[in-house]
Parts: structure tokens; C-alpha cells; sequence
């Protein structure tokens, strides 16, 4: 079968540091 | 209660479907509660990254945006959480860093991209993801492997670390060497420890328990080669510094043990297959000294000798091992200062690190080759023991 196109939209990702200081405020806001 | 009709494979298209409210309840049970020590030991390799894939599938498939990114995000924090929490356990670290790498294998081998299709079956390329590009996710993913594979590093070097100078340097296993010890030295291991004192068997035993754990886990070949050179790495240069700080393990005789204890590392190597994993060329100092412990060090030619011998030891080794020589017999003798300022002239215009000890904490940069998998997505089903009634094959 011929390759498929490439999905075109790029998902932009926030950096891994980003990520956990995300989660961090998430879980500061947890009870 | 809905009834399960059972369907055949060819009819799943390889995607699992969750509702956006039950995303907490996948990352708990498939990683913050799954221990490898328990249920995950009789998964197939990789399966938690498979799963979590099949799942950005469906999401994908769905062209929801949001869900695709909630996923990744809390899948990515998930691992970094739980690699918190028991992020000194090995079995812990080395199963979510295999799961890791698959995941992002996964995200490349169906990401649409052909240099990453180039061993797909046909119906693998049906399943290449159809709406979003997630080359910035690999990205993060990539970067979180660095992460746990340093993890990994810090893990067993804390497990090897107390076991290498007992078992590479003071245990003596060469029947007839060692029975002399060097003059004016005493022992510095007291002759109750045998007991409780490491020796190569115990460094070899835990390269197996090591070595097994990984591939169990089904780490990259590639990925396990790193992590073997990294380790024998850590055994050389420790038993190295060591040597270079004690008098008492520069002889002739320990030069002989090393080189016997060297010769074992290299048989645990090619029984695991592993010799070209460039681990034992890490060893190359330690071998080094041990011969310069046992070579002639007298004459000219025998200075020539060692200058060219020891290449992979700094000038700083080489004089400090010559120094600390210390003869355990009347066959012996002690290296004369003139021989080792013979040597100090012949080595000047090298241009190496004034450095005496080796960086022990040194990690080689680590690189995760893409490594497709021929599993193919429809076939995987999710066992019970898992706890993830409430997603469902698609």
C-alpha cells in the first residue's frame, strides 16, 4: 500500500519543564 | 451490563477508546499504580506504551485536539511522578524507561513519516495516525528518556558502587598470589569481613540481575548495549581511582587479580553477547594499570615499553601507579626515582589532563536508535489483571 500523507497538523508541545510546572499549579490547586 | 460479542482481530482497527473523564483512571492503573514487580511481569514487553498509543490512535481519530494533548501530557507526567516516587527502585525506573522508548517508537513508526515506515506491513501503515503531526511530543518524549535514563545510571551505580572495590581490588580469588602481602602493609580489610565482603561473583551476579531486568522489560538492544558500557564504565573507573589512591593494591599480584577479575567482565560480555557494546574498551585504563603493575621497570627499553603501552592513562597515573609500586618479594623491587623521571621526560609533550582521578560520575550521552515493532495493533487485547474495563477495543 502507498505511504499515507503525513497528518498535517502540528500539535505544538509545551517543553518538559513546562509540563511539570503545569502539573505542579494543577496539584497546588488540588484540595 | 452491556453484552461482549466477541469480534474477530481483523475487525479491530488497533485504537482504544476511553472517555475524556476516565483519562485520570488510565494513568493511575496503567502507571502510577502498576507495579513490574507484580502484574507487569507477565505483560508482553512494552505492552503499557502500546495501550497508551492505541489510545492517542483513537483520540487522533476522533480529530480531537485537546484530548490527543491531555493525553500526552498526563501520560508524560504520570511516568515523571511515579519515576518520583520509586525512582530508586531499578525494576521501577528500567520498566518505564523501556516504556518510554516504546512510546516513542511507536509515535514515529505511525507517524505517517516514510523514513519511519520503511519496515511497516501494510496494514502497520493503514494505522498511521490521520490528523495530528506529533513530532513536538516526540520531542518531550525523547527528552523525558534522557531523564530516566540518568535515573537508571544513578540507580545502579548506587547498587554496584559498594560492591566494586571489595570485589574488583581487595577480594583476592587467585589462589597463591596473593599469600604474601607487601611489606609494612597491613590489611585493610579485617579478616572478619569475609562474611559480609563483595567479591567479583557478587559484581557478576548483579550484572545478570541487571542485565535479565532489561531484557525482561524489553529494552531496546541498542539501549541495553548503553547501559552495560555505562556500567562496566563505572566499575573501571572506580576500581581505578581506588587503585590509585592505596599503596597496598599496587603489586605485582594485584596487577594479576585485576587482570584476572578484567578477564571475567569480559566472559560475563561475550556470554551476554554484549562484546561490542564498547563496554569493554571502558575498561582500557583499568587493564592498563594492571599491566603496568606487572611489566619491567627498570631499563630504557622498559620505559620505551610502558609509554607506548599506557595510552589510555594520564601521565599523572602513570607516575602515581609507578610510585605506589610496592614489591611483596625478593623478586621484586621497588621503582627507582631516576626510572620514573626517565618516564616524565619521555611522556612531556603529551597533551593530556593533569587530571589523576578518573570522573567517575561521568554519564556517555545516551541515544535511543528507532527500533520499529512488528506487533501488530488489532491483535493486542488488554488483560484483566490491568484494570481498564472501561476502555474498549476499536
Amino acid at each position: 500500500a502507498a505511504p499515507r500523507a503525513r497528518p498535517r497538523i502540528l500539535l505544538k508541545a509545551p517543553t518538559l519543564a513546562e509540563m511539570e510546572e503545569m502539573n505542579l499549579s494543577e496539584d497546588d490547586d488540588s484540595p | 451490563r452491556p453484552l461482549n460479542i466477541p469480534r474477530k482481530e481483523k475487525d479491530f482497527q488497533g485504537m482504544l477508546e476511553y472517555k475524556r473523564d476516565d483519562e485520570p483512571k488510565l494513568i493511575k492503573n496503567l502507571i502510577l499504580d502498576l507495579k513490574p514487580r507484580g502484574v507487569a511481569v507477565n505483560l508482553i514487553p512494552g505492552l503499557p506504551a502500546y495501550i497508551l498509543f492505541m489510545c492517542v490512535r483513537h483520540a487522533d481519530y476522533l480529530n480531537d485536539d485537546q484530548k490527543v494533548r491531555s493525553l500526552l501530557t498526563s501520560t508524560i507526567n504520570g511516568i515523571k511522578k511515579i519515576l518520583k516516587k520509586r525512582g530508586d527502585d531499578f525494576e521501577t525506573v528500567s520498566f518505564w524507561l523501556s516504556n518510554t522508548c516504546r512510546f516513542l517508537h511507536c509515535l514515529k513508526q505511525y507517524s505517517g513519516e516514510e523514513s519511519f515506515m520503511k519496515h511497516n506491513t501494510s496494514r502497520q501503515n493503514e494505522h498511521c495516525l490521520t490528523n495530528f503531526d506529533l513530532a513536538e511530543y516526540r520531542q518531550v518524549l525523547s527528552d523525558l528518556a534522557i531523564q530516566i535514563y540518568q535515573q537508571l545510571v544513578r540507580v545502579l551505580e548506587n547498587i554496584l558502587q559498594p560492591m566494586i572495590v571489595s570485589g574488583m581490588l581487595e577480594h583476592e580469588t587467585i589462589q597463591g598470589v596473593s599469600g604474601v602481602k607487601p611489606t609494612g602493609l597491613r590489611k585493610r580489610t579485617s579478616s572478619i569481613a569475609d562474611e559480609g565482603t563483595y567479591t567479583l561473583d557478587s559484581i557478576v551476579r548483579q550484572l545478570n540481575t541487571f542485565h535479565s531486568i532489561l531484557c525482561q522489560h524489553g529494552m531496546d538492544p541498542e539501549l541495553i548495549k548503553q547501559v552495560v558500557k555505562q556500567m562496566f564504565y563505572i566499575i573501571g573507573a572506580v576500581t581505578l581511582n581506588n587503585l590509585l589512591l592505596r599503596k597496598d593494591m599496587c603489586s605485582w599480584s594485584k596487577g594479576m587479580q585485576i587482570r584476572y577479575n578484567v578477564s571475567q567482565l569480559e566472559e560475563w560480555l561475550r556470554d551476554k553477547n554484549l562484546m561490542n557494546s564498547g563496554a569493554k574498551e571502558t575498561l582500557e585504563p583499568l587493564i592498563q594499570a594492571a599491566q603496568l603493575l606487572q611489566v619491567k621497570k627498570k631499563t630504557d627499553e622498559d620505559a620505551e615499553a610502558i609509554c607506548s603501552m599506557c595510552n589510555a592513562l594520564t601521565t599523572a597515573q602513570i607516575v602515581k601507579v609507578l610510585n605506589l609500586y610496592t614489591p611483596v618479594n625478593e623478586f621484586e623491587e621497588r621503582v627507582l626515582v631516576s626510572f620514573i623521571r626517565n618516564i616524565q621526560l619521555r611522556l612531556r609533550d603529551r597533551k593530556d589532563s593533569p587530571q589523576l582521578l578518573m570522573d567517575a560520575k561521568h554519564i556517555f550521552p545516551v541515544t535511543f536508535p528507532f527500533n520499529p515493532s512488528s506487533l501488530a495493533l488489532e491483535t493486542i487485547q488488554i488483560p484483566g489483571s490491568l484494570a481498564l474495563g472501561f476502555i474498549s477495543r476499536v
